[in-house]
C-alpha cells in the first residue's frame, strides 16, 4: 500500500473550468410558502453575482417543474456555446416519500427533474449542481447531546432498522449492474453531479 | 422561513458570499456545520428540532465557483 501523501496543489487538471457560460435555473414555489420570496431573492442574487445566467420561475405546478427543466435543458443544448457549469435549485413543499408537490398539489419526483439535465449534452463532464429546499419526510430530529433530550428519553430503545424503499432498490440495481454485462464506454451519466438537500432523507426540512 | 427564509438557503448564501472562490464542497460542510448548530422551532414543533444537510457528490475535480 502507498503511503498518503498531500494532494498537488489545484491545477488545471484537478479543478473544473468554469470559464465558459454558467447557466442556473430557480424554481419556487412561494404560494403557501411563506419567507420562500426571501431565498428566491438572495439565491437569485448570489447566482447573478457568481455569474451564471440566471432563470427564476416561482409557482410552477408539477408539471411545469418537469418542463422547465426540459426547456432549460433545450436551451443549453441549442445555444452552441460552451457551458462550464448548470445550478437547478427546487424549492416547493415535500411529500412524505420525498416527491416535491408543485402548486397544483400534484407531485414529482426530484430524481426524474435531476435527469434530465444528465442527459444534457453539452453538460456531459462539466459539473451540474442541484439544491434542494424541501421537506423529505415528517420525522423530526431532536438532535444529540446534553440538552437535546431528557435523560430518560435517552435511553429509549431506537426503532429496529429496516431497509427503505431506496436500500430496496439499490440492492435491486447492482444485482441488475453485476449480471454480466461489459464495463461500460466514455464518462457515467452519474459523474460530475453535486446534489446538497436541506435534509436528511425522511426528515422536515426549516 | 417565515420571517428570513429557510436555513439552508440564507446559509448558503452567506458562506458562499463571504468565500466565493473555495472549494465547493468544503464550503458545504461549513453551510452544514452552521446548519446543524441552529436550534429550530418550527410552526408546528414545542421543542427545539435540529437539521442536517445531506449533500451527494459524485464530483470528480474541485469545484470553485469563481
Amino acid at each position: 500500500v502507498e503511503p498518503w501523501r498531500p494532494e498537488p496543489a489545484p491545477g488545471p487538471s484537478t479543478q473544473y473550468d468554469l470559464s465558459k457560460t454558467k447557466a442556473a435555473l430557480l424554481l419556487a414555489v412561494i404560494q403557501g410558502r411563506p419567507g420562500a420570496q426571501h431565498d428566491v431573492e438572495a439565491l437569485g442574487g448570489l447566482c447573478q453575482a457568481l455569474g451564471f445566467e440566471t432563470t427564476v420561475r416561482t409557482n410552477p405546478t408539477a408539471q411545469a417543474f418537469q418542463e422547465e427543466l426540459a426547456q432549460f435543458r433545450e436551451q443549453l443544448d441549442t445555444c452552441g456555446g460552451p457551458v462550464s457549469c448548470a445550478l437547478v435549485a427546487l424549492m416547493a413543499h415535500g411529500g412524505p416519500q420525498g416527491q416535491l408537490l408543485g402548486t397544483d398539489g400534484q407531485e414529482v419526483q426530484p430524481q426524474a427533474l435531476m435527469q434530465e439535465l444528465s442527459r444534457c449534452q453539452v453538460l456531459r463532464g462539466h459539473p451540474k449542481i442541484f439544491l434542494l429546499q424541501a421537506c423529505r419526510g415528517g420525522k423530526r430530529d431532536a438532535g444529540v447531546g446534553p440538552t437535546a433530550l431528557p435523560w430518560y428519553r435517552r435511553w429509549l430503545p431506537a426503532p429496529p432498522s429496516v431497509p427503505s424503499h431506496a436500500d430496496v432498490l439499490q440492492i435491486y440495481a447492482e444485482a441488475q449492474d453485476s449480471s454480466g454485462r461489459g464495463p461500460p464506454s466514455g464518462s457515467s451519466h452519474q459523474a460530475d453531479i453535486l446534489t446538497v438537500y436541506a435534509a436528511t432523507e425522511g426528515y422536515v426540512a426549516y | 422561513r417565515d420571517e428570513k427564509g429557510s436555513d439552508f438557503i440564507q446559509t448558503l448564501v452567506e458562506v458562499l458570499r463571504a468565500n466565493p472562490g473555495r472549494d465547493l464542497l468544503e464550503l458545504l460542510t461549513e453551510v452544514n456545520r452552521r446548519v446543524c448548530e441552529q436550534d429550530v422551532l418550527g410552526p408546528d414543533c414545542d421543542e427545539p428540532r435540529k437539521a442536517c444537510l445531506e449533500i451527494c457528490s459524485s464530483l470528480r475535480r474541485r469545484l470553485c465557483l469563481q
